[in-house]
């Protein structure tokens, strides 16, 4: 996965992602392509949860995954989950769960609760830093004011890094794909680097949807994982989600 | 360092999405909070079970490949739906929900809804 936060020089705030899933567990050799990512296709859907006929927040979401992993509280934040990768990884915290001790978070069911009761962006990201969970994630958390952004890298017990906007200081947007800010990514996997490079020549200036959609749209940051893009603006509770192809050449991940 | 072989020069005027990269926009559903938990997914359940079997049936098929014997996959449909039970409400009696309006087996909609703490390793 590749999400992104960027603030523009007006202090509106964007948020993006790709979500890419499906490696190692089966390749169509006649499609080129991973099987589960295409089966995951046809299953994603948008989704408005409503309380008195009124929207209390939006998803993209896989029909039949009752957590989140995208959404939007409109006019109050917005939120996307990236798998981290971890030896200690969520098996443990299951198999914890199963024997007993039950005081984790599944990491779906504490962003839905979130998006469904959290009323702030502070509240958000202190829920989110600070809740334990079965599995460790990388959490990416946009509220509606300038400055309101961060990447949140969790493990199971708790926040090992914070990273926030802070465009007065040059960071104007935050990127995350699937490894720890402070460590080099894997060679073979390395979206971040194409990714910053793009949203440099982008230009704080220049931010929009559009803009993090054509991020997203650069290969390899667009894989053959890639189920689909959405785009996300706080202020007027914009959410879009459209479904992915990479055609050959493409990176298998 | 070798030059990414799939890299490419950061893309301009994608948006919209259009051409060989863009496979379709997603449908829109309504999830109604002030539904009990079993009645809130049962229309789209309903209309996505087709394509929940697919999922569901791949995923074993992958469990087979890696345990032959059957025995795993034989262990954890058994144990699944029980986890399920665990699980707080409202996600279990909404997962419930969904297994019965798509016609599957409530512990492999479990599955599903656990898979991600499962794959992180």
């Amino acid at each position: 996965c590749t999400s992104i936060i960027a603030e523009d020089k007006a202090g509106k705030l964007y948020h993006a992602r790709n979500l890419d899933f499906g490696l190692f567990l089966g390749w169509d050799i006649k499609n080129s392509s991973w099987i589960v990512t295409q089966i995951l296709k046809p299953l994603m859907v948008s989704l408005d949860f409503q309380r008195n006929n009124k929207t209390v927040f939006r998803s993209a979401n896989l029909a039949g995954y009752v957590g989140m992993v995208s959404g939007i509280r409109p006019g109050i934040f917005t939120l996307t989950m990236n798998e981290r990768f971890s030896i200690d990884g969520g098996y443990i915290g299951v198999f914890e769960w199963i024997f007993g001790k039950r005081d984790g978070w599944w990491m779906g069911f504490l962003t839905r609760s979130v998006l469904e009761n959290s009323t702030s962006y502070e509240e958000a990201k202190d829920r989110l830093t600070n809740a334990r969970l079965l599995a460790p994630a990388y959490f990416i958390l946009a509220g509606n004011q300038s400055g309101q952004g961060s990447v949140i890298t969790r493990s199971r017990t708790a926040a090992l890094d914070v990273w926030n906007l802070n465009a007065s200081f040059g960071t104007w947007y935050v990127l995350e794909t699937n490894y720890d800010r402070w460590k080099v990514p894997l060679a073979v996997d390395d979206r971040r680097t194409p990714a910053m490079k793009c949203m440099n020549r982008t230009m704080q200036q220049n931010v929009s949807l559009p803009a993090l959609y054509n991020v997203l749209s650069t290969k390899p940051i667009l894989n053959k994982l890639t189920v689909s893009t959405t785009l996300m603006e706080v202020s007027e509770g914009r959410i879009e989600t459209y479904l992915r192809d990479c055609p050959d050449p493409c990176s298998p991940w | 360092l070798a030059k990414d072989p799939y890299g490419e020069d950061c893309r301009y005027q994608q948006y919209p999405p259009t051409g060989a990269t863009f496979r379709g926009s997603v449908p829109d559903y309504i999830i109604n909070l002030d539904l009990p938990p079993r009645e809130r997914w049962v229309q789209l359940a309903h209309e996505k079970k087709d394509e929940l079997k697919t999922i569901v049936e791949h995923i074993k098929k992958v469990m087979i490949v890696f345990f032959p014997s059957g025995k795993l996959l034989h262990l954890l449909e058994s144990k699944m739906a029980w986890l399920g039970s665990t699980l707080p409400y409202p996600f279990n009696e909404e997962i419930e929900g969904i297994a019965h309006a798509a016609e599957v087996g409530l512990g492999d909609i479990v599955v599903f809804n656990v898979f991600y703490e499962i794959f992180t390793v």
